[in-house]
């Protein structure tokens, strides 16, 4: 039993979800532009979308069928495991003339990976 | 890359395979692909090249206090009469600042320190970027004397200082109240239309206008020392502070000017994304206050974030919470979100 749940926890790990990944502006040069943040937490999404597809995986109906034919077919590809809620940031920056903007940038937080 | 040739297959010829399907394992981007990747970002964050400003450039304390408001660090906001404007931000997703245009030769030659013309260049707003509203910002210094009695400014559209054809924006009763008001000054914000704005975007892209000051309730013209006494700044000898903050003090540092001259804001959306503030959420309509750095006031005038975060903060102060443990605490999140969120 402790090697079934061991085993069910590393598939568990390797499921489609969300990442932790921090953007450092400063890592890229970005700071002499970008006033504020220095950074962010943008997050990425990876994992598998292996059956079964739970449902925190929000999964789409294609990507059960394209399960489904992956099963029979091994040459089709499991369904990727994207981001399926994105968020906003809003920025402080320099732009060419020197004049400060304040800009709302959409799709730029991940908040939820599925499949 | 995981799509090798047996996927090919099944594609039924639609589209040639990708180069990535003969790279099974990853490599460094060389420096040619990330120069490409970073002005893709570039392009769709409506930056055509990355920006490199001048070192040092200063940046508009309206700007920065936003831009804590707007995340919710009010205990960073700086200037005590603060106030979000969630009117012009309600449907605009970009805020740009723009310091007017400085002139030595004009401001030798005027004479009348009852007249000051100012001019903005907004040519910079992208064509794609639709201006919502603007406002232009003046600083009321609490240095200036008034002199006695109320004080009348009237504001004009005008090309150049003797444009015949001035328009008449706005005017506006400018009282002696000294309490009014905190030391470091007090800004005037005058709003400005969209089709205004959209009108100059369209032409010259220069937006100029036309200041002046007269004494209210006095018949009797005064002598010209007794208007220019009562007027603005006198900046040849930078000791005559008076009313606006529109000219340069002599000997006046950037940083210290950066922070008391006229500033024109632009509340505009490029057609992409969510605006500053999200719709569907209740507005209080009325003036919010909250404490901010220092133990001043910060107002959130038809705000919902700050609605909603000036009572959690009513609640929390009566707890005997001090505004940093709650900033700190709740992250700006709100006393009842919170209590949600733990349960």
């Amino acid at each position: 039993n402790g090697g079934h749940s061991a085993k069910l926890r590393r598939l568990s790990r390797g499921r489609c979800r969300r990442h932790p990944l921090h953007v450092d502006f400063r890592d890229v040069g970005w700071q002499k532009w970008i006033i504020a943040p220095s950074g962010y937490d943008a997050f990425f999404c990876l994992g598998e979308c292996r059956y079964p597809l739970a449902d925190h995986m929000n999964a789409s109906s294609h990507a059960v069928v394209q399960t489904m034919v992956n099963s029979v077919n091994g040459a089709v590809p499991r369904p990727c495991c994207v981001p399926t809620s994105l968020s906003p940031i809003a920025l402080l920056y320099m732009d060419s003339q020197d004049r400060v903007v304040l800009k709302n940038y959409q799709d730029m937080v991940v908040e939820g990976c599925g499949c | 890359g995981r799509q090798g040739e047996d996927t090919s297959e099944i594609d039924h010829g639609r589209g040639p395979p990708t180069s990535s399907s003969s790279t099974p394992t990853p490599s460094p981007p060389d420096s040619n692909l990330s120069q490409t990747i970073q002005t893709l970002l570039l392009s769709r964050l409506g930056l055509q090249s990355q920006p490199n400003p001048q070192s040092g450039v200063p940046v508009p304390q309206y700007l920065l206090d936003l831009y804590r408001f707007h995340q919710k660090q009010y205990h960073l906001v700086e200037d005590p009469s603060f106030s979000f404007p969630s009117q012009h931000i309600q449907q605009a997703n970009t805020v740009r600042s723009f310091h007017h245009s400085e002139s030595r030769e004009d401001s030798h030659t005027e004479k009348d320190h009852t007249r000051v013309h100012i001019s903005f260049d907004i040519s910079s707003i992208p064509q794609e970027e639709r201006v919502l509203s603007a406002e232009l910002r003046l600083l009321r210094s609490d240095r200036a004397s008034l002199g006695p009695g109320p004080h009348r400014l009237n504001l004009y559209l005008s090309k150049h200082r003797e444009d015949p054809e001035q328009a008449l924006l706005e005017t506006r009763l400018l009282t002696n109240n000294l309490h009014s008001y905190k030391p470091s000054g007090f800004w005037e914000a005058f709003t400005l239309s969209a089709e205004l704005l959209q009108k100059i975007q369209e032409s010259s892209g220069s937006l100029g206008f036309l200041l002046e000051i007269k004494p209210e309730n006095i018949t009797n013209p005064l002598p010209y020392q007794m208007l220019a006494s009562a007027s603005y700044e006198d900046k040849t000898d930078g000791q005559n502070e008076r009313h606006l903050r529109v000219c340069r003090s002599v000997g006046q540092d950037d940083h210290s000017w950066a922070r008391e001259r006229p500033l024109l804001v632009t509340y505009s959306h490029d057609g992409r994304g969510e605006p500053l503030i999200k719709h569907g959420r209740k507005t209080s309509g009325k003036s919010q206050r909250i404490r901010g750095k220092k133990g001043s006031k910060v107002r959130a005038r038809n705000s919902s974030k700050g609605h909603d975060t000036a009572k959690a903060w009513g609640r929390a102060k009566k707890k005997g919470y001090s505004v940093q443990d709650w900033a700190t605490n709740t992250g700006g999140v709100s006393w009842s979100e919170r209590g949600r969120v733990k349960r």
